[in-house]
């Protein structure tokens, strides 16, 4: 449906705008290195899929796109130059160990089919997908203020989970029995984690 | 029940 085409091009559009961002001020200060290698580890461990469920040309393609572009997001923070230089590992201070061990165990004991590691490394990624920009949003505080495509970047994070939930409004509402208890809770908690950021960009923007 | 079925989001 068309609004969670529309989350799935907010969420791509965050890494282009981020990539063009690390790319053009050839910075990644302010910039959360651990926040970017934990969508790694949620799209590599929710996407194994692609090999055995072909459910869509766009599912697989944009599967593959999003693997392709966090990786690379990584890559360039890691190996870039002059971007290495920049990052502020003292500012990325989130313990984000404490935030991958509680979803696995989550993931291990909640999911859709205790018999299937697959279902397991599912049920985990969805769980750490809703906490990962918590060291993101930690760097933006300590910083004191985001820089201006970063702001947008984690602004287009949040927007495509704001059209995923509608979205799934929108399939409990015209799909005959479709309910997610995981994804659903995950995805509302991931939301929260926005409010206070989207309330301070709406703010900086209309002060703009 | 967990509801579920095939991950056909992204």
């Amino acid at each position: 449906n068309a609004i969670r085409l529309a989350g799935d091009m907010s969420h791509m559009a965050s890494f282009f705008v981020l990539l063009f961002k690390i790319n053009k001020s050839k910075s990644v200060a302010g910039i959360s290195l651990k926040t970017q290698e934990l969508y790694v580890l949620v799209f590599c461990t929710r996407y194994v899929d692609i090999f055995w469920n072909h459910l869509s040309l766009y599912n697989s393609l944009m599967k593959v796109i999003f693997i392709a572009l966090s990786v690379m997001i990584v890559y360039v923070m890691r190996r870039g130059v002059p971007q290495r230089s920049t990052y502020n590992p003292e500012l990325d201070s989130f313990p984000h160990h404490w935030l991958v061990l509680p979803c696995v165990l989550l993931g291990v004991a909640i999911n859709q089919d205790p018999t299937s590691p697959f279902e397991m490394a599912w049920a985990f990624s969805i769980y750490l997908e809703a906490v990962a920009i918590m060291p993101q949003l930690h760097m933006v505080q300590k910083h004191g203020e985001a820089e201006n495509l970063t702001s947008h970047y984690i602004f287009l994070l949040g927007l495509y989970r704001v059209f995923y939930l509608v979205n799934w409004v929108y399939r409990y509402m015209t799909e005959d029995g479709y309910w997610q208890a995981i994804v659903w809770v995950s995805g509302a908690v991931q939301a929260v984690l926005y409010l206070d950021f989207f309330y301070n960009y709406v703010k900086s923007k209309q002060k703009d | 029940a967990l509801g579920g079925g095939t991950h056909d989001e992204l």
